[in-house]
């Protein structure tokens, strides 16, 4: 889970920006 | 009652697409082909990218952020992963739309995106290509096919393998809610690495590509071999992003250049 931390947070939350 | 099922079905992929993706073909299509009141700014050598820095990406390169005084491959293979990352997260937004994506396991939504997200973005990529160039910054900028390959190897070998790909697949004709629908069969993959729970994405990916067949043959009744050409396309995407993902870690091996964090986690143990 911890190696696909930011697709984990951006499955579970939509407003979740990813920065740049 | 079935076929209503199908079309629902169908229907709701192509609008989670139309919603979901800033670009599309329709849109592409339009400026490619001259038809908008702007045409885009065409990026052919190294002034006329500096000219596109300072205007239509100035955001991405940060004029006065870090990358201003990197050589030019290097600025421009910043730009490529920041348009990954967005294509990426609204791949993601539309996997979510997509009819029972959001009840699997998520550690499976997890697989399905990272083995998925870069054959739906080169088969996505297609729409906005011709022989001649690429559409980049929302369809602001056209950079040309021949100024991508005199860049310094090993940038100039990235995108030339797209391009090649794209002529084909573009001659297939497809239109956006067939793309829908095949970019919806993409991710719902029965077969990527580590699935938990294999007949459970297997039933979802039966019925999207049973609906991709009947779409395919009602939209296209003039190309009855079009579902089994798209088939083979999928194996040939599969082959894109593997030499993709090796060149990448050449650059990564090679060259003085970061990765974003989202594409290190996606490319990270893929093949």
């Amino acid at each position: 889970k911890e190696k696909h931390k930011i697709l984990h947070r951006l499955l579970q939350n939509s407003t979740s920006p990813v920065e740049l | 009652p079935q076929l209503a099922d199908q079309k629902t079905l169908a229907r709701q992929i192509y609008e989670a697409y139309l919603k979901n993706f800033s670009m599309n073909k329709a849109k592409a299509r339009t400026i490619l082909t001259g038809k908008t009141s702007n045409p885009p700014f065409v990026i052919h050598d190294m002034e006329t990218l500096q000219l596109a820095e300072q205007t239509l990406v100035a955001k991405m390169v940060g004029s006065a952020g870090a990358l201003k005084d990197r050589e030019a491959e290097v600025r421009i293979f910043h730009c490529c992963q920041c348009t990954s990352v967005e294509t990426v997260t609204e791949l993601t937004e539309f996997a979510k739309s997509v009819p029972g994506f959001s009840s699997l396991d998520l550690n499976d939504q997890v697989t399905l995106l990272k083995y998925g997200v870069y054959e739906a973005l080169f088969a996505m990529l297609a729409s906005s290509m011709n022989k001649d160039g690429l559409l980049v910054a929302y369809g602001s900028g056209f950079i040309t096919r021949e100024f991508l390959k005199s860049l310094r190897r090993p940038f100039s070998d990235m995108m030339e393998p797209k391009f090649q790909f794209a002529m084909k697949f573009n001659a297939l004709e497809l239109d956006d809610s067939d793309l829908a629908l095949f970019v919806a069969a993409i991710i719902c993959c029965g077969d990527r690495p580590g699935l938990v729970n294999v007949s459970h994405i297997e039933v979802m990916q039966e019925s999207i590509v049973h609906i991709l067949q009947l779409h395919l043959l009602a939209n296209h009744p003039d190309d009855a071999f079009l579902f089994p050409k798209l088939l083979q396309k999928l194996a040939d995407l599969r082959q894109l992003v593997t030499e993709h993902a090796q060149l990448v870690q050449e650059i990564k091996k090679t060259e003085d250049t970061s990765l974003h964090p989202l594409l290190q986690e996606i490319y990270r143990d893929m093949y």
